[in-house]
Parts: C-alpha cells; structure tokens; sequence
C-alpha cells in the first residue's frame, strides 16, 4: 500500500525553473506522475500543476545550480529525495547527494575520468548508479557507505564519511520539534506519507498542522507523543515509533519561555505551582497512576516539568491542564490561570474615549506598526482622512475617527491584523465614556428567535 | 452546566480543537461570525487551522454522518479590547440558518439588563454527574443585580460584567462550557448578554455566575463585522 510518492520530496506552491529549459507536460495523477519519473532514468523531480493535472518531468532538482524555485499558487514540485538528503539510508547505494570530499578533505575524482586512478566504475557502464561527475557514491554496496576515487595520487579511494539520516539529528525532549529526514519506523516500516489518508485514515493532514512539519513520509510528532513516530504503510499496524538517537546532555524545550505567576501562549513553559482546575477540581500527580492511567509522566516528558500535580501543557493544548483527582472527569483546563499580559508598554495617555487624541503613537498593542491612513496597503481602509477630514488622520498616527469606546486604534502594517487598538492608555482621572444607545427605541431584526419544542429524545427513538 | 436540562439552543456553538474534541462553547453572532472567551486559545495571532465550529445538533459527538451538523472552519481570530476577555471567530464560510442553528442577537449598547431577567446558559461542558454528558443542556437563571452580586464578591464585580444565577450550591456554567452564551429574553428576542468565563470552581454556594457583559462591547463587535 505505499504510494510512489514516498519516493519524491514535496515543496507546496513552488515550481522549479530553469531558464531556457522545457519539458512536455503530460496530463496525469500526481500518482501516475511518481511512477512515470521513476521510471526514467534521467527523470528528478517534477513539477505538479493542480489546476490542469499536468506534470512536468525535470532532470535536475534545486539543488543544482542554474535552477530557481519560484512560487506559484496552483503548482508543488516533487523532487526524490535520494538527491535532496545529505545523510544516507541503511550504506547509502541510492544517496545522488553532492558532497564530493572524503572524510580526510580530499577531493573526489569524476568518475568519467581515470585519472589519478583507473577503474571500471565508469558512469557508461553504470547507468543506474547514478555516477555524476565526482559526487560520493556506493556503487558496490560497501559497508562504509558512499566512497570516492580520490584526487590525490597517494589514496586511490576513501569513503566520504557520510552519516545515517537516523544519527544526522538528534532528538532534542520528545523530538517535537524534529524536521529530519527519517521515513522507516523502529521496526523497519516504511512511513505513510502525511498528506494520504491511505493505508490509515487520520486527523493530522499537513494543511490543519502547519507548524507541525507534517512533511512528506518523515518521522514525526504533532501530538505530544514520547518521540517521533508515523503511521505506516502496513495496513495490518497503524503507527509506530521511530528509532531516532537521543541528543546527549541537557534537554531544554528551544524557543519556549518560562514562567511561574502566569503563562504564555499555550503554556507549555508555565512551570508555576497552581494544581486545580478551573472548576476547583484537584490535580493528579503526574508520577501517579490513579485514578487516571496515562502516558504523561516525568520520565517520559523531562523537558515538561511535570512536576508534583501542577497544571502543565506537555502536548502542546490550547492551555495548561492536568488529570484530575475526579474519576470521572479525565483531563480539564486551568483557564483560570492567568495569562501574561503581552501588550507593550503604552507610550501615550488619551483622555475621554480619544476622540481628541493628536498625538504621535504609532503602534497596536501588540506592537504592530500602523498603516499610513492614506495608503490602501495592506489593507485597504474604510476610513480615510477623505472620509473623516476632521478626525486629524496624518501619517501613520493612532487616532479614534469613529468614537470608538475603547480608545484610539488603527490599520496595521500586518496583513493579517486588519486594525487593532494602539498601545496608549486612558490619561489618570479620565474614565472611558461609552455610547449608550437608548433601549427601549432598539428593535432586533431576524435574530434571536428559535422553534421551543420538546427535545427529542433521540436515544430512546 | 451543573443542573442543567437537555434543551435547544440554535446560536451555541461547540469548538472544536484539532482532534475534533470539543474545548469550548460559543455564539453565533452573524452567519459568519463567532463570538467566546479569549482564554480558550493560546493566541489571537495564533494558527486556526483545522479548528472548527460545529453547529444545529444538541449530540456532543453527533456521528460523522449527522446531516444536521454543521462543521464550519475557523478562519481567523480578533481578540477584544483589553480586559474584555472576548474573541470574535470568523468562519470560512457563513453557516446555513435552519430550525436548528441561528442568530443571537446582541444588545444595546451599554444595556443594563434589569435585575430578575430571565436567561439562559447553555453548554456541552462537565455536568458533574448532574446531567446527561453527552447532549447541550441548558439552566436557566435570573439576572442579578451588580449592586447585589457585589454582596458575594466583596465589591470586586466590574461594571463590564454581569452577574447571574444563583446563591445555592451546584448551580451554573462548569468546565469546557466557557465561552458560550448568557441569553435572555428581552424585546421578544434572545440577546446575547453575556459570555460565559472561567471562574474558581463550578456551582460554589454564594458565588453567582459572573459573566462578560456584552453590552458594554457591542460596538467593537459591530465594528469587527463591519471593517
């Protein structure tokens, strides 16, 4: 049940060019394209229209030079991975990788070529072991993996030290964040690609995780699990771990800040001792087993300080959470925990609503430059100094042109965050004045009506 | 919801995490448009992909197949004015209003409900053993004043929260409820009112639910949909 994509690299909404060169394409599965690439020899990557199902076959991948990786929405590019990776697998007969120095530093010979050294392994006599110019190769299945005649006369040949994808990366906590190249499991499977949902369906299509690496067939671990893993493709076994070394030393969790009196982002670095849920529901202790059977100890999560029964996230939830003390309540939130106020210092005060704010603050909150109210990039604003002359719209300056209960705000320079507050505060002694409209002149329109019926009772139906 | 009853409530929404598991409630302000709690998410600029809004089945896990439910993908996040506590979802796509899912209407502008209003909570969160788990249910209460509420909480209520419920033990909005609505029926319409937050505990005896007073933010709301 594999795919003959488990073969080919994936780079989405990128096509591979090179100037003066064209292919024909040909209407196809990405499938059917796989299997076609494969089979020719001089076939690298190809590049896959989605819109038109066309492919088009390339002799050379990125890594060559003369080749330029263009974006482009309807297109992803394929490319084998035998010429992407730098490490090998098992001796490495199919590495097409381009170092060309040995382990000692010297330079490889071309195999075309007999000098120095004169040999049989001429690149004429052995098409398929893909002998270009001088790159490291294992045409003969040596033990050391791929090998080169050497340039310099005294060494006729040498291996050129490359390493076993499974030893290149080490894994670092439970490896969620390894982006490696590894696609067997512990016991020699071979990876199901992310992106299929054949032998096994799944929940972690690479488009809903994008921040989880789910590229291609490689080991990894989205959910939190002790190490990386993948589903396989043996239809009889589901997932498995992948045997990936440990790194040696301190494991420490990168790019995660810790904090005790409140937390950030989802938490995964509050290391403070709240040990109940939001509903008052006592914590489990991690390093016990009752009343909930889990996974989620400190020795298998030593970078989640899973200390004592205090509210950690060592899955990456939306927020701390702990199993509870209740037996049947599993797993709850600490929402009650407070988040760390990531706004910026406010650099300004506005007294009322700011509707008469003229002042020089601009940025949002969160920090985010503000748009020039006059430009229609990124965004393109409703309020304008033409539609609003009065409202002192100037450069990029926070302002209130619409009384706005809450303060001055502006467009920002973030394409994703149309508008959003500034970071000024209300002046001491100004409180925020709000626009009350009068209640009893309100008339609702289609909303807030529903049929009051019976619920069904759909378990004894 | 603690003591609640299996009832219907078209403008609650359930969110969906990743793996499908329900984390918190919601309400469906416009077709495309999703008002809950901030704290359910661990950014506003986070990624929202493969959340999700389900919709128009009261089932917590209605089978796959459930021609009533409405998965909708959440397309992005605006997070309310400081200490609002509010988040407003956009959907991909605007839901398709029937018997089973629709609008809840949002208040006044700076609307003080009056005391004793009927209204509702609603949620697919723990019951506690209180209820049945596996379908929405509903409790209603009375609105009580923030002048009274104030009683049980030592005068820290702010005046951009509301206060509903009751004195009694074991009463109210519990885990994975927050987020969701405080409806009340007002000018023969459900307004949404409030908007269910965490609290220390679930149904505390002398501690009345405390809510977002969505009055108060109604025209950041209205400006949300209309910018």
């Amino acid at each position: 049940q594999r795919s003959p994509l488990n073969d080919y690299h994936r780079s989405k909404g990128v096509q591979l060019v090179r100037p003066s060169y064209w292919t024909q394409e040909m209407p196809f599965s990405e499938e059917d394209c796989a299997i076609h690439c494969t089979r020719t020899l001089s076939c690298r990557a190809f590049n896959y229209n989605l819109q038109s199902k066309q492919c088009q076959m390339l002799d050379w991948t990125s890594q060559e030079t003369g080749t330029e990786r263009q974006r482009h929405n309807h297109v992803d590019l394929y490319e084998k991975k035998d010429y992407m990776r730098e490490c090998i697998v098992n001796k490495g007969v199919t590495y097409r990788g381009y170092r060309y120095i040995t382990k000692s530093g010297k330079m490889c010979q071309h195999w075309s070529s007999n000098v120095p050294h004169e040999h049989r392994n001429s690149p004429s006599q052995f098409p398929r072991k893909g002998l270009d110019l001088n790159y490291c190769r294992n045409p003969d299945n040596d033990e050391n993996g791929p090998w080169c005649y050497t340039t310099d006369w005294h060494t006729r040949l040498e291996d050129c030290g490359i390493k076993r994808c499974d030893e290149m990366e080490c894994l670092m906590c439970n490896g969620e964040d390894y982006s490696g190249f590894v696609d067997h499991t512990e016991s020699g499977r071979e990876c199901q690609r992310w992106d299929l949902s054949y032998p096994h369906g799944h929940n972690y299509q690479p488009e809903k995780y994008p921040e989880k690496n789910l590229d291609n067939n490689y080991c990894r671990n989205p959910d939190g699990s002790r190490r990386p893993w993948c589903y396989t493709t043996d239809p009889a076994v589901e997932r498995e771990y992948c045997n990936i070394r440990k790194c040696d030393g301190e494991h420490r969790l990168n790019d995660v800040e810790i904090t005790k009196t409140c937390f950030k982002h989802n938490g995964v670095g509050y290391r403070g001792t709240i040990n109940q849920t939001s509903a008052r529901t006592p914590c489990q202790r991690w390093d016990k087993q009752f009343p909930h059977k889990h996974e989620f100890t400190p020795e298998n999560y030593s970078c989640k300080g899973l200390e004592e029964n205090y509210c950690r996230n060592p899955d990456g939830s939306e927020a701390p959470w702990c199993f509870t003390k209740d037996r049947g309540v599993r797993t709850a939130f600490c929402f009650q925990l407070e988040r760390c106020n990531d706004d910026i210092e406010p650099e300004d005060c506005y007294t009322g609503n700011g509707t008469t704010y003229r002042g020089f603050v601009s940025k949002t909150r969160k920090g985010i430059p503000c748009q020039m109210w006059n430009t229609n990039s990124p965004h393109r604003p409703r309020v304008t100094p033409q539609t609003h002359p009065n409202a002192g719209l100037l450069k990029n300056y926070c302002r209130n042109p619409d009384g706005d209960s809450h303060g001055p705000w502006c467009y920002t320079s973030d394409p994703k965050v149309q508008w959003d507050y500034c970071a000024i505060r209300t002046c001491n002694g100004h409180a925020k004045s709000t626009n009350k409209e009068d209640p009893a002149s309100v008339e609702f329109e289609s909303c807030g009506r529903r049929e009051d019926r019976p619920v069904e009772n759909k378990k004894s139906r | 919801i603690l003591r609640g009853t299996p009832g219907n409530s078209p403008w609650t929404v359930s969110l969906r995490n990743r793996e499908g598991k329900h984390f918190c409630g919601g309400s469906l302000v416009r077709r495309n448009w999703i008002i809950s709690m901030k704290q359910c998410f661990s950014s506003c600029y986070a990624e929202f992909r493969g959340y999700e809004a389900w919709m128009g089945t009261i089932l917590k896990d209605p089978r796959s197949d459930d021609p009533d439910k409405q998965a909708i993908p959440i397309r992005r996040a605006v997070c309310g004015p400081k200490h609002s506590n509010l988040i407003m979802l956009e959907l991909e796509r605007p839901a398709t209003l029937n018997s089973r899912v629709a609008l809840i209407c949002l208040p006044p502008q700076g609307y003080i409900v009056p005391e004793g209003t009927s209204c509702e909570i609603a949620g697919w969160g723990e019951t506690q053993g209180t209820g049945r788990d596996d379908v929405l249910n509903i409790l209603v209460m009375p609105v009580i004043s923030n002048n009274v509420c104030n009683r049980y909480y030592r005068g820290r209520l702010a005046e951009t929260e509301i206060c509903a419920g009751t004195v009694l033990r074991g009463f109210g909005a519990c885990e994975r409820d927050y987020g969701g609505p405080l409806a009340c029926f007002t000018h023969s319409c459900w307004v949404l009112e409030g908007v269910i937050i965490p609290r220390r505990g679930c149904g505390r005896p002398n501690h009345p639910g405390i809510f977002v007073r969505v009055a108060m933010y109604v025209d950041w709301i209205k400006k949300v949909i209309e910018l």
